[in-house]
C-alpha cells in the first residue's frame, strides 16, 4: 500500500512538527 | 503526561493552527506556520497530508489528536 509507506515515512516529520510546536510552546518568550 | 494534559496541549497546538477558530485547519493554515516553525513549506505539506487520514482537505481535532497521540505514544490511535 503506497498509502501506508508514504505514511511511515512522514512519521519523522510529524515527530519534527509536534516537537517544534512543542518547543515553541515551552520555550522562553 | 497524563490525559488531561494530552487534551490540553491538544486544543492548545490545534488552535495556534487554527487561528481563526474554524474548528478544522486547511493546508493554508497549515503552510502560515512556515514563518514560525522550522519546517518547509514541502514537510508542512507532508505533515498535512500525514494527518488528513481521511483526504477530504480538512484537518478536523480528531485527527490532529490521533497523529499527536501517535507522535506521543509512538502510534497512531484511530
Amino acid at each position: 500500500d503506497p498509502n501506508m509507506k508514504a505514511g511511515a515515512a512522514n512519521e519523522g516529520v510529524l515527530a519534527n512538527f509536534f516537537n517544534s510546536l512543542l518547543s515553541k510552546k515551552t520555550g522562553s518568550p | 503526561m497524563g490525559q488531561n494534559t494530552f487534551v490540553e496541549k491538544t486544543h492548545e497546538f490545534f488552535q495556534m493552527c487554527d487561528i481563526e477558530n474554524k474548528g478544522f485547519i486547511t493546508r493554508r493554515d497549515m503552510q502560515r506556520l512556515n514563518g514560525e516553525l522550522p519546517l518547509s513549506a514541502e514537510e508542512l505539506e507532508n505533515v498535512f497530508d500525514t494527518l488528513d487520514s481521511d483526504g477530504n482537505g480538512y484537518l478536523s481535532l480528531d485527527e490532529f489528536s490521533s497523529g499527536f497521540s501517535g507522535f506521543l505514544f509512538g502510534r497512531r490511535v484511530s
